[in-house]
């Protein structure tokens, strides 16, 4: 564990709590992406199920459980509590088009053939891409509401963070995982674009974000 | 690969 690693998690945490509480407290999931939500609890899901077969440390456990649970709850709000105020007609990403080249990425490229590893691969490629569906539908409304583009700045943050954490785990203990690295690079650069605009319009402009 | 199979991060 290091600064980077820790101060990535925090941020990942962060990300989530902002999206529930802000869907929580307007009763409104307008402008969220149902659909990236799913693939965000599909992630956690396929990636966390050695929670039953290996004890790690209390923090990964605790902070596993607490991902798997803030993610099903926001799912949830979107889909049940408040689907009157779901945007479905501009959350269209067709998600097959992620799903079936990351499920067959996953088999292709994994460190070992078995069913924990390959879905290991596939959280770690669907990962990478699960946010598309959300930046597509900003893009459709030409627009985000502040409080969803922290939450999109802390969730692209997280990942960079780790990008940090894997150059130090390099260099101070020869760690290397390849699959992850070589996704988290992906995944980061699909933010890029987003951050030049939270930084531009957000941080500096008004509260809301709207793109040209 | 350098596999690392050990899943330590989140």
């Amino acid at each position: 564990m290091n600064i980077f690693r820790l101060a990535g998690d925090v941020s990942h945490l962060v990300a989530i709590i902002i999206l529930f509480l802000k869907i929580w407290k307007s009763k409104s999931c307008a402008g969220i992406s149902g659909k990236s939500q799913v693939l965000f609890a599909l992630v956690f899901t396929s990636r966390y199920l050695d929670l039953f077969t290996v004890f790690i440390s209390a923090y990964n456990t605790i902070m596993k459980l607490v991902f798997l649970v803030l993610s099903y709850a926001t799912v949830y709000l979107i889909y049940m509590r408040f689907r009157g105020s779901y945007d479905s007609e501009n959350d269209s990403f067709r998600v097959e088009f992620l799903l079936v080249p990351v499920t067959g990425l996953a088999f292709l490229e994994n460190y070992a053939f078995t069913p924990l590893e390959i879905l290991w691969t596939f959280s770690i490629f669907l990962e990478a891409v699960a946010i598309m569906p959300q930046l597509f539908m900003i893009t459709k409304t030409g627009e985000a509401e502040s409080i969803t583009t922290h939450y999109l700045f802390f969730l692209g943050l997280y990942r960079a963070l780790y990008l940090a954490n894997w150059v130090w785990r390099y260099h101070t203990e020869g760690f290397f995982d390849q699959i992850a690295v070589v996704s988290g690079v992906v995944q980061t650069i699909f933010y890029c674009d987003f951050f030049y605009l939270y930084v531009t319009r957000v941080l500096r402009g008004s509260g809301k974000m709207s793109l040209p | 690969h350098t596999g690392q199979c050990n899943k330590d991060e989140l």
